[in-house]
């Protein structure tokens, strides 16, 4: 499904350059739950921005569906974006004038075969917050609206960063299961950043990233 | 240290009330390093601002060196943070425009006896970033900074919310180092909300909060 070949990406900072990835070859299968493991800093994020179409790569290729990312136009990113890809950033971005239900709604609204957005906060357990502005969430509740917003929209390609990071572990696990649900009953091909060895269980595929590169692959036969 | 009692905090959301606080009590003594533990959305960050002075108790009192924050006018409160709290915020709080260095050093311009900037960003690894601007930094590498900035002013008192959230443990067990120091060299009053079971090894009392109030306390004997 992704087949990333030589992917750098340099950051430029007056004289300084930053290498924040040095040659990135990946593969990622379809239907596949990969988890992305590594030291703070190591290029995750960078990487997952690549992927998901939200940053452009300085080299290398990112060949999806018989597309390079690398090469493609901005209105060509954003259809694939917005038609393909269910992002959860390390951040949340969730837009802060609308209710957790309008956040999920503004993506629903533009899909082919959404879930009501009720449905997809049920899933991560915020039946109970569904008017909530982001400001009136707690930590937990913002990343979990963010986590809706993605699976909501029934992905080919669910991309998330860090998912559980501020969640507790009985939180974080009924998170893990909607995502692995959404990975198990559609197929989505689904890339997880994270520093909880837990989900390294549920994966299929584990990368490990150190210095911008991929230091090690490990396979899983758990299916 | 902190004598809180009957501490409750309720938010109105038009017809609607939110319980979030439902009657704390709780001790935070002299030197002590206090882990805080709960469920997502239990009230852990409402509890943390509210001895941080940053936000205010709906009823009970909070006493802290002769004085109840709940019923302190603004100025009393800026100062109580100013010269007594170094708080790191679960969403980092950096300033966008100044780099990791500035960051710091904005707090301990303004401190009696702080750091330099160079030194607190050392003692989160971060001596290769003091002038990337926080869009520069990755998630890891912002919440270091906040941390750095918190530390520096070497503070009396010292609340984390979620210090280790977007770290890798080896990344994570460095920072924790940085914090456990501060505490034991300085005698530095700490509290860390966190959902890293590590760092319940390393504290001197363990709070379990649940649905808006305490549930449990432990306490280690490991000094
Ligand atoms: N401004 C607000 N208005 C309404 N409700 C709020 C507001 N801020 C917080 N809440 C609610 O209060 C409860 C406690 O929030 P708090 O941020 O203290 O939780 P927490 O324990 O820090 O959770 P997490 O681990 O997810 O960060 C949550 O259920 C949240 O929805
Ligand atoms: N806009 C930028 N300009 C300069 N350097 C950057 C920029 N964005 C990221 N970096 C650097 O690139 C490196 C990789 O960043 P990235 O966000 O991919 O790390 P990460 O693996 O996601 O880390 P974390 O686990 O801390 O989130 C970091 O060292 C960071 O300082
Ligand atoms: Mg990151
Ligand atoms: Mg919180």
């Amino acid at each position: 499904v992704f087949h990333a070949e030589g992917v750098t990406k340099v950051y430029r900072m007056g004289e300084m350059e930053i290498h924040a990835l040095r040659g990135i070859d990946l593969e990622l299968y379809a239907g596949e739950l990969t988890v992305m493991l590594g030291a703070s800093g190591s290029g995750k994020s960078t990487l997952l921005n690549i992927l998901g179409g939200l940053d452009s790569a300085t080299g290398g290729s990112v060949r999806y569906g018989g597309q390079d990312l690398v090469r493609a136009d901005d209105q060509t990113l954003t259809a694939y974006r917005r038609d393909h890809v269910g992002f959860v950033f390390q951040f949340y971005n969730l837009i802060s004038s609308l209710t957790a239900r309008e956040n999920v709604a503004v993506v629903t609204e533009i899909a082919r075969d959404p879930m009501p957005p009720e449905e997809a906060l049920a899933l991560v357990g915020l039946e109970g917050r569904l008017d909530h502005f982001p400001s009136q969430l707690s930590g937990g509740e913002q990343q979990r609206v963010a986590i809706a917003r993605a699976i909501a929209k029934r992905p080919a390609v669910l991309l998330c960063d860090e998912p559980t990071g501020a969640l507790d572990s009985k939180t974080g696990v009924q998170v893990l299961a909607a995502i692995e649900r959404i990975n198990r009953e559609l197929g989505t091909t689904t890339a997880v950043i994270t520093h909880n060895a837990v989900i390294g269980g549920m994966a299929d595929r584990v990368i490990h990233l150190s210095d911008g590169r991929v230091a090690q692959v490990e396979v899983n036969q758990r299916r």
